[in-house]
């Protein structure tokens, strides 16, 4: 079963077309096999991102050198997922 | 053990066999009114049920869908919540009453069952099919861009290992093939209502360009009626317009293609989930998302029912 240890989901807010730009950049670099709850196309709605451990500090150095607006909406996934496991199970008793 | 179709815990996860072992309760329940048809196979082999409200032959129908991309339990909560709801309430509510009159009602509460086993026992958070091809290492199509509208165009990726990769070609998919030639087969839907979580929207065509359909204004007023009608139970914002207004330009979508052919009344719906849980809606949140849901639906289905085309 795959988990998601150490992945975060990211709140990012582009200030302007130009940011918005350079996440649609973002967004095309599979490697970092990003999964865009929400996808970059106007600066009034925030872009929602799940990023994989591995890739958190690729993506924040990319964020915060170009200046983009971020902030850390999951800490842990994994996390979420353990405490919805165990409602579920409590709920189940 | 869920004791009869009215005790389902819509709070709690279920497998696909309990989910479809709900439909066959909604139907032992309501027999004389719902039926369970099988419209196809997913790619790994597991049924398609279209759960059918039908109270008269050759009548109208409306198409309602649920969890396409299946990972948020809250979509195919709230469509087994809905059927249960047509269900129990014909006879006794007459809006309901009058609707199933009118229209029979197709509802298919998972769209994509192999995502959602997967999602049960692999990989919380996959939201493609399952399907593989030679030549790729990566698995499976965003089900939602493989429709034969604008296929390929923007808002949709290319390549196989993407989350939103549109496929080897429009249909490739079993899932998407089979709801469209059960549309194309039956030749007289009416209305087409997709039902996806996340981000509280609802939306209408079109996505693939930025251009209004040519029953822009009509499609948003209802669709704000609808919206209205959401919020007044526990105040939840939709925001309403084309998908290319609303959120992106994306092409291959489910319902684009269905007004193309002929389905003035297409909507989408993207239900509450503010993304802070991670797809995870606590428990406590279901229940009040399909019964929020369901007054928005409701205006839909009554404007459908209204003026008949």
């Amino acid at each position: 079963e795959k988990t998601f240890i150490g992945e975060q989901v990211l709140r990012i807010k582009a200030s302007n077309g130009d940011q918005i730009v350079q996440l649609q950049d973002l967004q095309s670099l599979a490697h970092l096999q990003l999964d865009f709850w929400t996808n970059p196309s106007n600066p009034e709605i925030p872009v929602d991102v799940r990023v994989p451990f591995e890739s958190l500090q690729s993506v924040k150095i990319y964020l915060e050198s170009n200046k983009i607006d971020y902030s850390i909406m999951i800490e842990d996934l994994q996390e979420v997922i353990n405490a919805e496991k165990q409602e579920m199970i409590s709920s189940e008793r | 053990k869920e004791r009869n179709s009215g005790a389902f815990n819509y709070g709690a996860y279920h497998t696909l066999d309990n989910l479809y072992r709900a439909i066959d309760a909604i139907m032992l329940d309501y027999k004389s009114i719902v039926s369970k048809q099988l419209i196809g196979h997913s790619y790994e082999g597991r049924p398609l049920y279209v759960i059918k409200f039908s109270t008269g032959a050759n009548r109208p129908g409306i198409w309602i869908d649920a969890g396409i991309h299946s990972r948020e339990w809250v979509t195919q909560a709230t469509a087994l919540w809905t059927a249960h709801k047509l269900a129990a309430e014909y006879g006794k509510d007459a809006f309901v009453t009058s609707l199933l009159n009118n229209y029979d009602v197709f509802l298919l509460p998972v769209t994509n069952p192999d995502g959602y086993a997967f999602t049960h026992t692999t990989n919380r958070m996959w939201r493609k099919t399952r399907s593989i091809r030679s030549g790729s290492r990566c698995v499976g199509v965003d089900p939602n861009r493989n429709w034969n509208a604008g296929f390929g165009g923007p808002g949709a990726s290319s390549d196989p290992c993407s989350d939103s990769y549109f496929g080897p070609k429009a249909e490739s998919e079993v899932e998407v093939k089979a709801v469209a030639d059960f549309i194309r087969g039956h030749s007289n839907i009416k209305g087409f209502i997709s039902i996806h979580s996340y981000s509280q929207l609802l939306m209408f065509p079109y996505g693939y360009k930025c251009t209004k359909p040519a029953d822009f204004e009509e499609l948003n007023d209802v669709g704000n009626a609808a919206a209205m009608a959401l919020r007044s139970l526990y105040g939840t914002q939709y925001k309403v317009g084309t998908i290319c207004s609303t959120i992106y330009q994306a092409s291959g979508g489910s319902i684009d293609w269905t007004y193309d052919v002929g389905i003035k009344y297409s909507f989408a719906f993207e239900l509450r989930d503010t993304g802070r849980y991670g797809f995870l809606l606590p428990a406590n949140q279901i229940l009040p998302t399909a019964q929020e849901t369901w007054l928005g639906l409701k205006k839909i289905l009554e404007h459908i029912r209204d003026n008949p085309y």
